[in-house]
């Protein structure tokens, strides 16, 4: 027989709530758990009756959840990005973005030694001109990776600080230009100006988002105002090495709809873990 | 907003008519995406919210439109419960060396908030020290050092100093013998599956005998904010939380989730990166922030 709304209501809430457990915000888990069933219900789906509709209706939310974190357009080859404005004779421009503490900075490190170990030449731009110790977090991790820092006076132009970085770039043939930024609340709007100004100052190629797989519904409104206000290319979820489903990944993957870079693993260099969009399904529907 | 969901739920079920089994459990409903929403940890809602049925259908609720109100106060009665009804002071008494450990995941704000305490502290006439014992986060006896000076009080570090435990009891010798009475040390930032770490923070409470251990919640934090905190009150003697980043968006859920389940109350909030964004916690007024 049909499926219908009867036959499936109790079986998709529960499915629902058991992605709402595995951290899934309840916005994202309710959007997708509902788009399945009504997709079953209008291409008339049919079961044997007696039949338990659960198999059926977890593994078509299954394959919803992977089309949601696998970007049409396939994923971003960063060292590809980077090769080509090297041909055109420009520097590959980044800028990590995000609310404060997510990782944006130890993150920035990881994938500066990225570049690295690929035979890129990295320079920071320590454009966190605001919080205690941010310019000297970022120079220290300089020093350790042998990158440069372009850094003002604390309370300085985030933007003029990138520009010099840019400008520094150019003068010595610097491949990759890497912009920290202050974390900031989304909601707090002269703060997301400063950062609109900087990223479109040096004309970023790359804005990065990088959210804390810990967090629970509010990483959607995080996400969501960053992409809106600011622009988001790539996301890079931290953190997934504490112990996480990684719920929060599917919840930020289906707000921006842009591709998943990589996994934050711990707080060492080499600690960036290519994404598994199948681990992550696993993860979230097992 | 929750606000806005709930009221608009309890709005839309209570007008039709007299109250009766069905509707209370489709009000139920409602107000548990409501609490998942907050990021209230799952099991914590679903206790919340059965309280609530239970209380709805057995009370006698008044007629009409005024009983709207009683199921909101129900639901308001129900987690302020849930968040203890009364503001705790911090286990720190005048006349003695008080130190106080705070610890927590990375990134959730320990290091500004000591910075927030300290002057909150000084404020109330207390002899504050600062003592650094993060040995992982390049920069971070910088970053405490600017906020404990901005905040007009002593920090005590060694960039040099590799072995936290030898920083702790260090920075303790030195401000007992300079006459503190609050002494606030900072850790690195960890999470229960670093085990290693884990055992340094045990290690740290053994030595430093702290009378209070603050766990620093990131407000953001979601369904896992209850099994973190476990795992740090199983390894340490939790007593009182503190929740960061509220001027954001967040609710806090996380947070009441981790109160709740290891019985350490909020003790204050972080609503800002500046050194007076920190207020006392007001059970009543995080309700109201959750219920909008
Ligand atoms: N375990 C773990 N810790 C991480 C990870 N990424 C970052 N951290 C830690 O999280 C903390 C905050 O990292 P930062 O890089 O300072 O974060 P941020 O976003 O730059 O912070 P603000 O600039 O203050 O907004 C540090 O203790 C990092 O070591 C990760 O993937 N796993
Ligand atoms: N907006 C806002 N930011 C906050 C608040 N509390 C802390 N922060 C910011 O959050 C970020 C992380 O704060 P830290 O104090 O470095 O966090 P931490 O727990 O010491 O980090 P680790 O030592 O790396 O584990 C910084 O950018 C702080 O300024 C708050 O209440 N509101
Ligand atoms: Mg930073
Ligand atoms: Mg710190």
């Amino acid at each position: 027989k049909q499926l219908d709304e009867k036959s499936l209501k109790e079986p998709i809430q529960e499915l629902i709530e058991l992605m709402i457990a595995n951290e899934v915000a309840v916005e994202v888990a309710t959007e997708i758990g509902e788009r399945v069933k009504r997709e079953l219900i209008e291409a008339g789906t049919e079961q044997e009756r007696f039949k338990d509709v659960r198999p059926l209706l977890r593994e078509a939310l299954r394959k919803a959840i992977k089309e949601v974190i696998t970007p049409p357009g396939g994923g971003i080859d960063l060292f590809e990005e980077i090769r080509k404005k090297r041909e055109e004779g420009d520097p590959y421009v980044i800028v990590m973005e995000g609310i404060n503490g997510t990782g944006k900075t130890t993150t920035m490190a990881k994938l500066a030694h990225k570049f690295q170990k690929a035979g890129f030449s990295v320079v920071f731009a320590a454009s966190d001109t605001f919080r205690a110790g941010a310019i000297d977090q970022l120079s220290k991790h300089g020093e350790k990776l042998g990158i440069k820092t372009i850094k003002h006076q604390q309370g300085g132009d985030p933007t003029a600080v990138a520009i010099d970085a840019l400008d520094h770039a150019y003068a010595k043939g610097i491949d990759v230009v890497m912009v920290d930024t202050a974390g900031r609340m989304q909601n707090n709007d002269n703060l997301i100006r400063e950062l609109k100004k900087v990223v479109d100052k040096t004309e970023a190629d790359m804005r990065i988002f990088v959210g804390d797989s810990l967090a629970g519904n509010d990483v959607i409104r995080q996400a969501r105002e960053f992409a809106d206000r600011v622009g988001v290319d790539a996301v890079i979820m931290t953190k997934a090495d504490s112990d996480v489903k990684g719920g929060a990944v599917l919840s930020v993957a289906h707000t921006v709809g842009k591709p998943i870079l990589y996994l934050g693993v711990g707080q060492g260099y080499d600690d960036l873990q290519e994404f598994d969009a199948d681990f992550l399904v696993d993860q979230i529907l097992p | 907003s929750l606000g806005k969901s709930l009221n608009s739920a309890i709005t839309k079920v209570l007008r039709r008519g007299p109250v009766d089994a069905d509707l209370i459990r489709e009000l139920k409903n409602d107000i548990f995406k409501a609490l998942l929403e907050a990021d209230v940890e799952i099991n914590v809602a679903s206790e919340v919210v059965n309280r609530v049925e239970q209380r709805s259908l057995s009370e006698k609720l008044p007629p009409g439109l005024e009983r709207n109100k009683a199921v909101i106060n129900i639901v308001y009665e129900e987690l302020t419960k849930i968040m203890g009804d009364r503001a705790y002071p911090l286990n720190i008494q005048k006349g003695k060396t008080n130190i106080i450990m705070v610890v927590g995941i990375q990134g959730s704000g320990k290091t500004t908030t000591i910075g927030k305490l300290a002057n909150f502290l000084k404020k109330q006439k207390w002899n504050v020290g600062l003592v650094c014992t993060d040995t992982w986060r390049p920069g971070a006896y910088e970053q405490l050092l600017q906020l404990g000076t901005n905040a007009g009080v002593d920090v005590f570090g060694d960039p040099k100093q590799k072995n936290a435990i030898k920083l702790a009891t260090k920075g303790v010798k030195e401000f007992k013998k300079s006459g503190k009475d609050v002494i606030i040390v900072d850790t690195a930032g960890r999470h229960k599956e670093e085990t290693e770490l884990i055992k340094e923070m045990k290690k740290l409470d053994k030595k430093l005998h702290p009378d209070e251990i603050i766990l620093v919640i990131d407000g953001t934090l979601g369904q896992v904010a209850k099994k973190q905190a476990l795992e740090f009150k199983k390894a340490t003697d939790i007593g009182s939380i503190i929740v960061t980043k509220l001027d954001g968006t967040a609710k806090g859920g996380g947070a009441i989730s981790a109160s709740v389940s290891t019985g350490a109350p909020i003790k204050f909030i972080g609503t800002g990166e500046g050194l007076d964004d920190f207020e006392p916690f007001d059970p009543k007024k995080f309700v109201g922030r959750i219920l909008g």
